[in-house]
């Protein structure tokens, strides 16, 4: 099972859309796939017409090891999972503060499903805080979802810096698989500036000892597509909710450029 | 000195361009205003153009006594200052934690600069943390900045949840102001039933015993306009770099809007 963070401290940039949707493009292709969705706002959860109930178990009881990650995890589609995220999650901070050995938390919940999925994606809140390095803590690599804007293009080397941090310190094979265009207006000259600077980075880092050495900017840009916005409040991704979309199409593309960049790495 | 928290947890959704730009509206119309940036990612500071170094003094040095405001303001334009962030602020879910009296260690600070400024915007990062919960107790009232899709929608009930808790808690003056729509798609279906759904909501409540009572959704609605996005990688607000285009046009807009929801309560 290859486990992935989709991670990007800065707000609104496609990290819930993408963690969603290209892992419904994944199990549409015969992989199996579980989106783990570690956002207080829960809305991975909702965008998979879960609806989470206060008095239930959540994955903070996951990460105080009082229950296990199977208790809350819904089957969505065919081969597709969800583990549910519930607003307690946003305790986690205060109730993990003083626990010995909290990073590692949720990677020892990840290795009793090992084998039942290919792929597991896990929905990063845009903040770098505990919930963010338990999971970098517990994933193979860094898959991020990035709007072409200037100030998110600022927040990228911070980003790295985090990166670097948690596989020196928490995970040694902790690698960037590459960055996702999302919201693209391509007829903006700021979004193609935006593109540019971001593959000459990674034409600039290829084979430098990093955990982004062998990191790309994926070719498919997910274009700004109204439907993508509309799919969450009918609790589907956008391959059930509007397959012939171009939102359809570039998440359907992107499920194959990652596979392709999985097998050249 | 009038303090408003420029808030939603929800990531992306015009938090920072408002705070920004409609406090230098405000200016612009002969008031005195603040911007404080309370987001670890910098973003407003950045948007000004002042670049923060990391040895200086930060605004985590303030809410733990250690220097006072002045000591981090910048003067940006006539009659607009900004207090920096800094990348340290990250650190004060950890540095806090257990200091008595925590949550209202910003409010002391604020209360030095009170016959300085006519307005005092604070910008929030994009999660109900201890620094968030620190601008709740320190201002006087809230504006939620929102993007009109369904995500952003979903996640104002919770944060209406957050400043009734607050105004109970921690400060009983605490109002909600309104609402602002922000990237506004005109030509979308999503945009106006969104839109819509929040202009009812208010209608509903008003009059009743809550801190939103008298809150509105603001007639103005902020369009998308590139030039907003842009701004920023020139340091300056909109009016200073695109001060003919929609982007300008409505934040000039929004801020008469603003005064006169002031008048109205
Ligand atoms: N390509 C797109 N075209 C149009 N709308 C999009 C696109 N991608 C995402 N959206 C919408 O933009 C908003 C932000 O996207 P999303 O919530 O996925 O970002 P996020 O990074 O997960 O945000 P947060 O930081 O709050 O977790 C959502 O309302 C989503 O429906
Ligand atoms: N009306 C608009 N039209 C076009 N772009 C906009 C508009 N408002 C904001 N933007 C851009 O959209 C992105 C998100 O806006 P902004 O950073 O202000 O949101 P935020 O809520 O402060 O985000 P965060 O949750 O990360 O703090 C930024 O790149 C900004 O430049
Ligand atoms: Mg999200
Ligand atoms: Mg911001």
């Amino acid at each position: 099972m290859r486990k992935v963070a989709v991670l990007n401290q800065k707000g609104g940039v496609g990290k819930t859309t993408t963690a969603v949707n290209l892992s419904a493009a994944l199990a549409e292709l015969g992989h199996r796939v579980c989106v783990v969705d570690m956002d207080p706002q829960a809305h991975a959860t909702l965008h998979l017409g879960v609806t989470a109930r206060e008095d239930e178990r959540s994955l903070l009881d996951v990460l105080l090891g009082e229950c296990a990650l199977a208790d809350i995890t819904h089957d969505v589609r065919e081969r597709l999972a969800l583990v549910r995220a519930s607003i307690d999650l946003a305790a986690a901070e205060a109730e993990l503060a003083g626990v010995e050995g909290r990073e590692a938390a949720l990677s020892t919940a990840l290795d009793a499903v090992e084998s039942q999925y290919d792929f597991l994606f896990i929905d990063c809140p845009p903040s770098l805080g505990v919930l963010t390095i338990n999971a970098l803590a517990a994933v193979d690599e860094v898959l991020i979802p990035m709007q072409p804007h200037f100030l998110a293009l600022h927040g990228l080397s911070k980003l790295l810096e985090t990166i670097e941090l948690a596989a020196e310190r928490l995970n040694p094979k902790l690698r960037l698989r590459g960055v996702v265009l999302c919201m693209y207006d391509a007829g903006t000259r700021l979004a193609a500036e935006v593109a540019r600077d971001v593959a000459r980075f990674f034409d600039q880092v290829q084979g430098q000892p990093s955990p982004w050495a062998d990191a790309c900017a994926y070719e498919t840009r997910i274009r700004r597509n109204v439907r993508l916005a509309e799919a969450p409040s009918f609790g589907k991704s956008i391959l059930d909710y509007a397959s012939n979309s171009p939102g359809a199409a570039d998440y359907r593309q992107l499920a194959r450029d990652y596979l392709d960049s999985l097998t050249a790495a």
